[in-house]
């Protein structure tokens, strides 16, 4: 049997987004320590790693191991049918073809459930080796999110150069050049407007911008983005899930010929 | 000239 419950139907919302445009499917791996997905994008350029603790449910329940691969469009359509406030439950028996999703709403007058079929995906599961990296940039998830989709206007791509000073965003094509400096900050009021910098040698990396710009949609999960960097591996855009977990992408950076 | 390199390339299969 397995049980998972959120009181809040708006965070399983947001999860959804930050990775249905990436994945069409997934397959969310259950455990008593709680619920993981790692899965390559289509054109396995990019990668989703995403982590939900059993400790940060309000419920959780799972008494064998269980995997089950989800179409996320279905369950898109599925999670659209709860209120932001509804209390959401994902239920499924041992060695089940189906996942229950039930919404129950706050003063629990109504109560839905929506059965969903699984599926078998048979997808490569990548290990990812523990790095050192050599900058880790933390900044307001808004204002990356800003940053990417302003320099996509203008290349298809984006080179990111972090030194001791700051971080520099670039973008150039036939429209001509953009660039965005962030300089690190020091004594903001908010640690969520905080941008932090911490650099052991400086990077050059240059990343496709219509990836970072689906990594994006994890912005209204946090406040804060942490980008990891070194010389020629994957680029590790972080979003934090408050007392929940993470979501993590990895982006093949472009290398030249 | 730059190309997209693919995720697999840094990752071993499990």
């Amino acid at each position: 049997m397995f049980e998972a419950r959120l009181n809040n139907a708006t965070t399983l919302k947001k999860i959804l987004d930050a990775i249905k445009d990436l994945l069409n499917e997934g397959t969310f791996d259950c455990s008593d320590s709680g619920i993981q997905l790692q899965a390559m994008d289509n054109s396995h350029v990019s990668l989703v790693s995403l982590t939900l603790r059993s400790d940060g449910f309000d419920k959780f329940r799972c008494d064998r191991n269980l995997s089950m691969g989800m179409n996320l469009g279905s369950m898109a359509k599925i999670l659209k049918c709860a209120n932001n406030d509804d209390t959401v439950t994902i239920k499924a028996q041992d060695n089940a073809d189906t996942v229950t999703f039930m919404f129950e709403s706050q003063n629990q007058e109504k109560v839905s459930d929506y059965e969903m079929k699984l599926m078998n995906l048979d997808q490569e599961h990548l290990g990812i080796p523990e790095t050192d990296y050599s900058c880790v940039v933390r900044m307001p998830a808004m204002e990356f999110a800003r940053i990417c989709r302003d320099l996509a206007q203008f290349s298809e791509s984006v080179v990111i150069c972090c030194t001791k000073e700051g971080v520099k965003f670039s973008a150039s094509g036939d429209v001509g050049s953009a660039n965005v400096k962030l300089a690190q900050t020091f004594n903001v009021d908010k640690e969520e407007e905080a941008i932090v910098i911490e650099m052991q040698e400086p990077v050059v990396l240059t990343f496709a911008c219509r990836y970072l710009n689906a990594f994006t949609k994890a912005t209204p999960l946090s406040n804060q983005v942490q980008l990891s960097m070194s010389a020629d591996v994957p680029l590790v855009v972080e979003y934090r899930i408050a007392e929940l977990g993470h979501i993590r992408y990895y982006l093949a950076p472009k290398i030249e010929d | 000239k730059q190309t997209q390199s693919s995720i697999r390339n840094y990752f071993t299969v499990k």
